[in-house]
């Protein structure tokens, strides 16, 4: 079934890609924050890559947009690069948030992204033809069955479980507004 | 089905990104070609990506290996780089490869890449796991409509339809050898 398959291509094509250790840096994605922490001299509350996975499938350019003020944007963690599938020096990049805590009064970073299967799911399903009524009728249980076996698939690789973590939430209040998503990723 | 699905999320999620005018160059695959043969003076017969798709699903990491001795690789071409679902300046490369053409004793470049859901499809069904068996049943007639629905999608397409060839063939000779591609891609 489709979210299945969305889950199985993001796990092998990407993730298991990016955050073990490969690639000329041989650095899994913890030690690539550790070395940012060190760099750029910043507190990294959770030293993993934070996946968004927003029920509506709707997927910003950047989680620093006029939507959530209270995040800004940051360098990147360093580039990996590979060689897949005859595309020499592929760039595989992740990207770094700064979030205003104000309980705390004080600023977080962390490095975060949509989970990107979403964007292309809703885009080629919601583009002319047949498949657009298709999208509302079943997307819900899609993105279900995407979240679900993407977290067994992450809890049966061991080297890999605790570099990652999955927010699967509802985006999308009763007035049609967008909830804070720091609120999610600060919990 | 699971071809079908390959199909939709390679084209809408990466070709129909990479190969119309978009990110901050706004140019299409083909100006792209131009401004490459300008800048390093080579020849390029065909001014498109060009697509392989081995029966096999078995996709090298760079054309360029003593697999295929006639084939050497080049610069790619200029990245393009766009905010994707959270990631920051995603990078999307392409890669070129300059091919000996022994008949007309010539050296011409392409600009070539495997269809990397295929690579991502091998890896995740042959994984540990009750998919292994699923892989060796399900492959062909999987690849076979894969390549069929992204025959149609980039048909439907008249902006990107002349900007991609897609090369669906079989790799493996009787002996268990890999077929010399340079062959499939100079006719
Ligand atoms: N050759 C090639 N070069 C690229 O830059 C590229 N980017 C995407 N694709 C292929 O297009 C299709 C749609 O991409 P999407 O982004 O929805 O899913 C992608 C995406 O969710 C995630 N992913 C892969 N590379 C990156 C990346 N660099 N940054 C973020 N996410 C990524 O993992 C999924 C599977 O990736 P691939 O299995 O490599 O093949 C993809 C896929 O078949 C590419 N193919």
């Amino acid at each position: 079934d489709y979210g299945t398959g969305m889950a199985l291509s993001f796990f092998y094509g990407y993730l298991n890609i990016i955050l073990p250790r490969s690639g000329k840096e041989s650095t899994n994605l913890k030690e690539e924050i550790e070395i940012y922490t060190d760099t750029h001299g910043v507190t990294f509350p959770v030293p993993r890559l934070i996946l968004l996975i927003p029920q509506s499938c709707i997927c910003l350019d950047s989680l620093a947009s006029d939507k959530f003020p209270n995040i800004e944007a940051c360098p990147s963690l360093r580039e990996r690069t590979l060689n897949v599938a005859g595309v020499k020096n592929r760039v595989y990049k992740n990207s770094v948030y700064k979030i205003s805590d104000e309980k705390r009064k004080r600023k977080i970073c962390v490095c975060a992204e949509y989970a990107t299967p979403l964007l292309t799911f809703k885009t080629g399903w919601t583009s002319i033809g047949p498949q657009a009524k298709n999208f509302k009728k079943h997307r819900k249980e899609i993105v279900q069955k995407f979240y679900s076996t993407l977290r067994d698939l992450l809890k049966n690789n061991l080297e890999i479980t605790d570099l990652c973590e999955l927010i699967y939430y509802d985006d999308i209040d009763e007035n049609g507004k967008f909830r804070d998503i720091s609120q999610f990723i600060m919990s």
